[in-house]
Order: C-alpha cells, then sequence, then structure tokens
C-alpha cells in the first residue's frame, strides 16, 4: 500500500503494545473512567485491579486455552437458547440438590441437554450494594443473562470461596423472601432457564450455566444501591444463593443484564428509562464502568445501529451486521450469510463467532494482508496466528463492521488480535460450525 | 501472568438505549 493508504486503513503497531497487562504493572484505573453518580467501576476479574477484592482467586485464574475453552461453552449455550425448544428442568423445589445436567427433561427430540442452561459467566465484575444498611458485592456483570444473584448465608447447601464477607438476609432490615404464588416467581422460568420451586411457601430459583456452574436458592427483594451517589433501587429481586459451585472467580455472583423482565435493566426502566452503558478496561490493569442512565458515556461521537428483537432467543440483544471490511476493502459477503442465525452482542463472550462463510472471508483477506508476517500454530478455536517474535512493529489491516442504520465501527488492534504470545498473536475471531447458528 | 478479555468490545464505550431500540459504539471510552 501506499503510505497514505497504509495510514487510512492498516494499524502500524509496536507489538509490545499488544501483550496483555501482568501484575507487575499493577492497576492504573482509566481516567477516563466515568465518575458519575449512577457509575459502577468495571473490573477484569483475574486482572491486578480485582487483586484487593479477589485475591484469593489468583491461583484459580484459567489459561488461555481454558479461557477460550469456557468461552466455546458459553457460545455453545447461547447457540442453543437461542434455538427454539421447549425443556425445563423437572424440579429445584429441593434446594439441597443441584440441578444436575441429568435432571433437564428434553421435550424436543435430539437436543442436547444442556438446551435447558444459561450461559456461562463473563470476565468482568463491578461492585453494588445490597440491603439496609448495604452490604458491597462484587459481581461479574453480563448483558447475555438475565437472573441477579448472590450467595447467601446460611449458605445451607454449599457456598464457594468469594472476597466479600457472604450477604446475610438476617442483617438487612429490608430484605424480604416473595412467596411461590407472586407474579415474580413465575417469571423466573424465562429469567433462569429452569421452572422455579417452593420450599414452605417461598420460591426458589435454580439457575445453570453452559460450564456447569450452578446457583440454587431463594427468590428475595432487597434495596440496591449503586454508584457513589448511593442511587437506591428499593424492592430489587434477586436470588439469595445456598447452594452455589463453579467457577465465579471469587465473586459474590453475577448481576444480569439482559432483556427480561427480572433482569437489572427492566427492574430499574423507572430510574434509568432503559438506558445503560459501559466501556471495557482496554487492559485488565486499567478499569472501565458501567452506568446506568442517559449520558453515560465519555464519548460524543456515539454510532447507533437498530436493536433487533426476535422471537428466539428474547433475552439476548439482537443488532443488523451487514458486512466485514479489511484493510479498507470490503469482502464479498452475502448479506442473508449474517440475517441466516442471526447476530448478537454479549459482555461475556471473549472471542467473537462469524458465520462460515463470512469467517473464511475475513480469514482469507486477513492471511493475505499479513502475508510478510510468519503463521504460528493454532491456539485453540483460534486458527489464525502469526509469530510476531522478529519484529518490533507490525502492519495490521484495519478490521471494520459495518451495521444497520450505517453505522460502522472500526477495531482498534487491541481489538483484533488475542495474544498468548508475542510468538502466538491469533485474530481474535472464530468461525462457527453451522450457517445457522 | 496476563489475561485478556472480551477483546472486540475494548476501548469502546457501549450504549444500550433500550427504550430507544438501538446501541451505540463510541470510540476511545475508556
Amino acid at each position: 500500500p501506499q503510505p497514505l493508504e497504509q495510514e487510512h486503513h492498516f494499524h502500524i503497531v509496536e507489538v509490545s503494545s499488544l501483550l496483555p497487562a501482568t501484575d507487575v504493572e499493577g492497576c492504573n484505573p482509566s481516567p477516563k473512567g466515568n465518575k458519575k453518580g449512577n457509575s459502577l467501576e468495571v473490573r477484569h476479574k483475574h486482572g491486578p485491579c480485582s487483586s484487593s477484592t479477589l485475591e484469593s482467586d489468583k491461583e484459580s485464574r484459567p489459561s488461555h486455552v481454558e479461557i477460550l475453552e469456557n468461552d466455546e461453552k458459553r457460545v455453545d449455550s447461547i447457540r442453543e437458547r437461542v434455538k427454539p425448544k421447549s425443556v425445563e428442568v423437572d424440579s429445584v423445589t429441593d434446594h439441597k440438590k443441584a440441578p444436575k445436567k441429568d435432571r433437564v427433561k428434553q421435550k424436543a427430540v435430539g437436543l442436547p441437554v444442556k438446551s435447558g442452561s444459561t450461559i456461562g459467566s463473563g470476565n468482568f465484575i463491578v461492585t453494588i450494594g445490597l440491603g439496609t444498611p448495604k452490604k458491597d458485592l462484587s459481581l461479574i456483570f453480563d448483558t447475555g443473562s438475565d437472573f441477579t444473584w448472590t450467595q447467601c448465608e446460611p449458605c445451607k447447601r454449599s457456598c464457594y470461596k468469594q472476597k466479600d464477607p457472604v450477604f446475610n438476609p438476617s442483617e438487612s432490615s429490608t430484605y424480604t423472601n416473595i412467596t411461590c404464588t407472586s407474579t415474580l416467581c413465575s417469571e423466573v422460568r424465562s429469567a433462569t432457564s429452569a421452572k422455579p420451586g417452593c420450599a414452605g411457601s417461598t420460591c426458589v430459583y435454580g439457575i445453570q450455566y453452559g460450564d456447569s456452574s450452578f446457583s440454587v436458592g431463594f427468590l428475595a427483594k432487597d434495596t440496591l444501591t449503586l454508584g457513589s451517589s448511593y442511587d437506591t433501587i428499593p424492592n430489587f429481586y434477586f436470588g439469595c444463593g445456598e447452594n452455589n459451585q463453579g467457577l465465579f472467580g471469587g465473586s459474590a455472583g453475577l448481576i444480569g443484564l439482559g432483556r427480561n423482565q427480572l433482569s437489572v435493566m427492566s427492574q430499574c426502566a423507572t430510574k434509568y428509562g432503559q438506558v445503560f452503558s459501559y466501556c471495557l478496561p482496554s487492559k485488565a490493569s486499567s478499569t472501565g464502568h458501567l452506568t446506568f442512565g442517559k449520558g453515560g458515556t465519555s464519548s460524543k461521537s456515539i454510532t447507533y445501529t437498530p436493536l433487533l428483537s426476535g422471537s428466539a432467543g428474547a433475552s439476548f440483544y439482537f443488532i443488523d451486521l451487514q458486512g466485514l471490511s479489511v484493510g479498507g476493502q470490503k469482502l464479498s459477503i452475502q448479506p442473508t450469510v449474517f440475517t441466516q442465525g442471526g447476530v448478537l452482542i454479549d459482555s461475556g463472550t471473549v472471542i467473537t463467532r462469524l458465520p462460515p462463510d463470512a469467517y473464511s472471508a475475513l480469514q482469507a483477506a486477513f492471511n493475505k494482508a499479513m502475508s510478510k508476517y510468519p503463521k504460528a500454530p493454532a491456539l485453540s478455536i483460534l486458527d489464525t496466528c502469526f509469530d510476531l517474535s522478529k519484529y518490533t512493529t507490525v502492519t495490521v489491516p484495519k478490521i471494520g463492521l459495518q451495521f444497520g442504520g450505517k453505522a460502522e465501527i472500526v477495531l482498534p488492534a487491541a481489538g483484533i488480535f488475542y495474544v498468548k504470545d508475542i510468538s502466538q498473536v491469533c485474530l481474535a475471531f472464530a468461525g462457527n460450525g453451522d450457517a445457522s447458528d | 501472568v496476563g489475561i485478556l478479555g472480551n477483546v472486540q468490545q475494548l476501548t469502546f464505550d457501549v450504549v444500550y438505549d433500550v427504550a430507544g431500540s438501538k446501541l451505540g459504539f463510541g470510540p476511545g471510552g475508556c
């Protein structure tokens, strides 16, 4: 490419800048982090900014291969949830028993038993306050699921290790259990993909994730407190987990920002108008924000694309991806390639998946533009990898995504690669196995 | 050990305007 064209359509990046943060760097909170009162600081679950709250989790940090394998499990769960189906957990009324996979009944022939499970947890955490007086809890934030839950004393069956003190309902003056006859109890089914149970008169939820992690406990309500301005949401419905097991990374539970009536977004609709925004920290050693309400972004140049809603996967945020470009060249991809299975955005998925034909086109164009660099072995699901160990700077084609409403985003260099180490730098996209996924 | 997160969304502000039925991206978010 000519110099001017190169500047427009290629990133020229120092290889060292692609490397992920390490603990040695410590935590450097982003100066752009939103400081508004209705804003929560977003931290990576395993990064140095989490060390003050999740120190005990360091030894359980996953490897890169484990991160990618867990990501595949999450995406498998999303694929199954988006497909039309009818499944139910036959009973979660006994909270002393885990909702094991073999208890998920199939009603649609040929579907895998895991199709009733919801997606695995994401990588980013925020701290909220719960109860009166409020107790601070670090929860995984997730736009791809709906149900908010935290571990609760007395942990009748099991609680995994978390850094924050476990929430104790008996110490909150505003805590209330929800009865089985409440309409909110029936809403649990769509929020958790599992039919709620009943213990005495109390509604019992059960939620199982794609990696077999789960939480079972009481549906409850209490006061939720958000941000430095201590915005309060009275009567916030959540799960008070008495039996919790899985890879939640030392967090106290999960906050669901999906589209279901029980999600935080829906429950806070009156206060924040069904608008929220986030920025994921650009390095694990930095911080981002999760902000409720309008005006939460630090950037003035927001490009919008319509949100789509479909009958399948009603909890998810579907968007209208129409095309891809590499190095300024639009790829030849039929528009129906993207509409066949649909496209959704999810804060908890690490690697963007593309339909097979779209991924093939992206891979071919990217390989062509990167042909001067030696290839490297595949890393789990990532099959387009390069050895950049002999370079101090590299020229990388910009990747653009075109959305409905004439919106386009061009990914920064950090959004193009997943870097295991400098000798194995991989294109951070993967192909779906089926065109209808 | 360095951990990477959800790389495509890094450095963007992502705005979910559910009431307005639109989703926004803003560069240089954090």
